[in-house]
Order: structure tokens, then C-alpha cells, then sequence
């Protein structure tokens, strides 16, 4: 454990108590996109199958936990319980079109041929897209709420400060796992535009908004 | 250096 890293899980646990939060105390999840939050689900449960087969520290296992059950939480607050309130129409990307290339890839370039390893390197492949429906949904309506840009801003800060975390264990620990690193900074690079908006305008006080 | 797996991370 290095300061990257835990500021990474910070930053991911922030992202993900914000939404919930948010979507609780507004009692609307409006602006959210239910895809994306259905990708994350599937990114958390095929990754951490390994809950089951190995133990790695209280910290790990309770961090797995919590993002998998804030996860469905948020996918019940949506699909059920504040159903009305969920944007359909502006919801509309097509994550066939992201699962179907990240199962075939986890499929071909993975470490060892077993259902454990291909499934987490699906997670990990997937996670780097997953945000793409959420990204899709702002650039369609042309803004986002300032709570869903914190939340977004959490979310893609955790992924480059894990990128920080790698160099760093690079060179303290001799340790690299190329898969992960080539798949975080693909992450990280769909949240440039987003972090550019966010640090120019978000961060003046301004609500973001798309240029027309 | 070893290109292991990351499975403490998360």
C-alpha cells in the first residue's frame, strides 16, 4: 500500500457514496446513466469472484463489499425505486457495443486460460469503457449537475492515481501488471475532456455545460 | 522485473 493507491480507493469509495447519496437525498436519479451503472456491476461481480477463493487483508475484503453492494444499491435506486425519475431517452448507448469487444479481448489476451483470470481481465477491460454510456448521457443533454460532475471527477481520478500507484510499485517493488496498466491509462484518457471541463468550470462555480 | 498479477489491488 503506497499514498497513490489509497487515495485511488478513497477517491473510488468517494465516487461511489456520492452517487449513492445523491440519487437518496434528491430522491431522482436524473442525469445518471443506468448503464453504465450496470456495467460497473458487472465489472465489480466478475472481478471480485476472488472474495470467495482467497483472502488478501480486511481492507481488501471490506472494499470489495462495499463497491459491490453501493453498486446494486444504485441499480435499485434507479430500476426500482426511483424509477420515475430515470432518463431513458438520453440514455440510449448501445453496451453491446462495449461488451461484446471486452469479452472477446479478456478472451484473447489474458494471463492464463481459466474462467478466474479470463473473467478478471474482463473486469478490467471493461471498466475502462464503462463510463462511456455516463459520458454519452452528458454530452447529449449538454451538461450535468454539479453532484454528478463530483462524482464523475472521484470516479476518473481514482483510475489515474492508480496509474501513479503502478510507476510506483514499477520501481519500489519490481511489480507490473501490464494488462491493468494498459487498460487504466485507456480509462483515464476517456476522462480528459470531462476533467478539463470540470477544472474550468465546475471548479469556478459554474455549472458544466457543453459549448453548443 | 516480474509482470505479476495485481490481485491485492482493487
Amino acid at each position: 500500500m503506497n499514498i497513490f493507491r489509497l487515495s485511488g480507493d478513497l477517491s473510488h469509495l468517494l465516487a461511489v457514496i456520492i452517487l449513492v447519496l445523491k440519487i437518496w437525498t434528491t430522491r431522482s436519479c436524473a442525469g445518471i446513466s443506468g448503464k453504465s451503472q450496470i456495467l460497473f456491476a458487472i465489472v465489480y461481480v466478475t472481478r471480485y469472484l476472488d472474495l470467495v477463493t482467497t483472502f488478501v487483508s480486511v481492507y481488501n475484503t471490506s472494499m470489495k463489499v462495499i463497491f459491490i453492494g453501493a453498486s446494486f444499491a444504485t441499480i435499485y435506486l434507479m430500476y426500482s425505486k426511483f424509477k420515475a425519475t430515470y432518463d431513458h431517452n438520453h440514455d440510449s448507448f448501445r453496451i453491446e457495443f462495449l461488451l461484446a469487444p471486452t469479452v472477446i479481448l479478456a478472451l484473447l489476451i489474458n494471463q492464463k486460460f481459466t474462467v478466474l483470470e479470463v473473467l478478471w481481465t474482463f473486469s478490467i477491460y471493461l471498466e475502462s469503457v464503462a463510463i462511456l454510456p455516463q459520458l454519452f448521457m452528458v454530452s447529449k443533454t449538454g451538461e450535468a449537475e454539479s453532484i454528478t460532475s463530483h462524482y464523475l471527477f472521484a470516479l476518473g481520478s481514482y483510475r489515474g492515481l492508480y496509474l501513479l500507484n503502478w510507476i510506483y510499485r514499477y520501481y519500489a517493488e519490481d511489480h507490473y501488471e501490464l494488462i491493468a496498466i494498459v487498460s487504466g491509462i485507456v480509462q483515464t484518457v476517456l476522462y480528459c475532456d470531462f476533467f478539463y471541463l470540470y477544472i474550468t468550470k465546475v471548479l469556478k462555480g459554474k455549472k458544466l455545460q457543453l459549448p453548443a | 522485473k516480474d509482470n505479476v498479477q495485481t490481485k491485492d489491488e482493487l
